[in-house]
């Protein structure tokens, strides 16, 4: 475990939480995707499926479970809770998500290390998760104006990646033979994706300006 | 070549 990482898990922690009191102080979903984040829920069901077999760490554990859980529970409130659902704007998020599902599993059919069900499933939360966020920015875009909880929360799941990158390099140069070219470059398409909407989140933290994303 | 035989990241 180096800083990068930690820092990394946490900062993801913090999206899911901002993304979680957004949704119980508001009683509101408006402004999230639920695709995106039921994409989120299949990345971590299909990544963790050595939870019970693997033991890596109480933490490792621990973090595993926390992301399950706070994943279904936000996809559970968002279409089940029956104050939260009502403000969901099922008509603007419209993306094709099993697109995406369908593709990914098809490359991780085509691009694994290892043809075991368990990498297999690894290598296929690791593609979807890079586009997983696509559904919630398209989103964003359409509904125009960016709500500050939900804008934080894009903000810190782009951050928690681009932590990963720099405990990748962290690790290239202090383990030998740390080889996870799918992880690398999978996270380099996921935080490119982010890019763009960092560049306007700073535009207008800088301008002090409400955060407005181009249609 | 990948270091161990499990993911150890999150």
């Amino acid at each position: 475990m180096n800083i990068f990482r930690l820092a990394g898990d946490l900062t993801h922690l913090i999206s899911i939480l901002v993304l979680l009191l957004k949704i119980y102080a508001t009683k509101s979903c408006s402004g999230i995707s639920l695709k995106t984040q039921e994409l989120y829920a299949l990345v971590f069901l299909a990544r963790y499926l050595d939870l019970f077999t693997d033991f890596v760490s109480v933490y490792n554990t621990v973090m595993k479970l926390v992301f399950i859980g706070s994943s279904l529970a936000i996809v559970w409130c968002m279409r089940m809770h029956r104050i939260v659902k009502r403000s969901y704007n099922r008509e603007l998020d419209t993306f094709r998500h099993y697109f995406l599902v369908a593709g990914s599993f098809v490359l991780a059919l085509v691009v694994h290390e290892k043809f075991t069900l368990q990498e297999i499933f690894w290598a296929f939360s690791i593609y979807l998760e890079a586009v997983a966020i696509l559904p919630q920015l398209v989103l964003l875009q359409r509904s125009g104006n960016v709500d500050n909880l939900t804008g934080q929360y894009v903000f810190f799941l782009g951050a928690y990646r681009a932590f990963y990158i720099l405990n990748w390099i962290y690790r290239y140069f202090t383990e030998q033979r740390f080889g996870r070219w799918i992880s690398w470059i999978s996270g380099l398409v996921q935080t490119a994706l982010y890019a763009d909407f960092f560049y306007y989140y700073f535009m207008s933290w800088k301008n002090n300006a409400k955060l407005q994303l181009p249609a | 070549l990948v270091n161990e035989k499990y993911h150890d990241e999150l």
